[in-house]
């Protein structure tokens, strides 16, 4: 474990508490699109299929829970909290991520590290979080406004992936046989895709005005 | 026995 790592998990860890203070303090999901959390919760159900076989830490294994109940936390709120729910923007909300799960799914079968079921669906995981995070942009552009928490947990979000390319880059120099290309490449599109929404957050930053994201 | 390519991260 290295420090790049352990501070990219977490910023995961608060861009998840982020989202969690948004929707309990504020009783809303104004602005949160269900499908990117929807994505996620399928992201760590399909990645931790070794929770209780592989026992690689007490962190690993304590903070694969928390981000798996964490998840479904999410989820359940935006569509059973009865406060919660009624603020889900669902016409805006409109991005096909059923397209994106599928043929995350076919490039598992095709790309993976092994031909098991663990490493297909681990292989899957990968790829569907790269992608994750587009129905939310998509929303954050068809709304316009961003407001302060929904930003700051797209940028907490985006900072976690950074941080575990930079601990991949320093594996690779300082492990002898490290090599996680499939990780790696599907992580280096994942950040690339917040690039954007980096660029407007530093601009409405440094003018200090609110952050818009051109329609 | 071969390398146990166990995933470390998260």
């Amino acid at each position: 474990m290295n420090i790049f790592r352990f501070a990219g998990d977490m910023t995961h860890l608060i861009s998840i508490l982020i989202l969690l203070l948004k929707i309990y303090a504020t009783k809303s999901c104004a602005g949160i699109s269900l499908k990117t959390q929807e994505l996620y919760a399928l992201v760590f159900l399909t990645r931790y299929l070794d929770l209780f076989t592989d026992y690689v830490s007490l962190y690993n294994t304590v903070m694969k829970i928390v981000f798996i109940a964490s998840s479904l936390a999410i989820v359940w709120c935006m569509r059973r909290h009865p406060l919660v729910r009624r603020s889900y923007d669902k016409d805006l909300d409109t991005f096909r991520h059923q397209y994106v799960v599928l043929a995350c799914f076919v490039l598992a079968l095709l790309l993976n590290e092994k031909f098991t079921i663990q490493e297909v669906f681990w292989a899957f995981s990968i790829y569907l979080e790269a992608v994750a995070i587009l129905p939310q942009l998509v929303l954050l552009q068809r709304s316009g406004n961003v407001d302060n928490l929904t930003g700051q947990y797209v940028l907490f979000l985006g900072a976690y992936r950074g941080l575990y390319i930079i601990n991949w880059i320093y594996r690779y120099f300082t492990e002898d046989h490290f090599t996680r290309w499939i990780a790696c490449v599907s992580g280096l599109v994942q950040t690339g895709l917040y690039a954007d929404f980096f660029y407007y957050y530093y601009l409405s930053w440094k003018t200090n005005t609110k952050l818009k994201l051109p329609a | 026995h071969d390398e146990h390519h166990e995933h470390d991260e998260l």
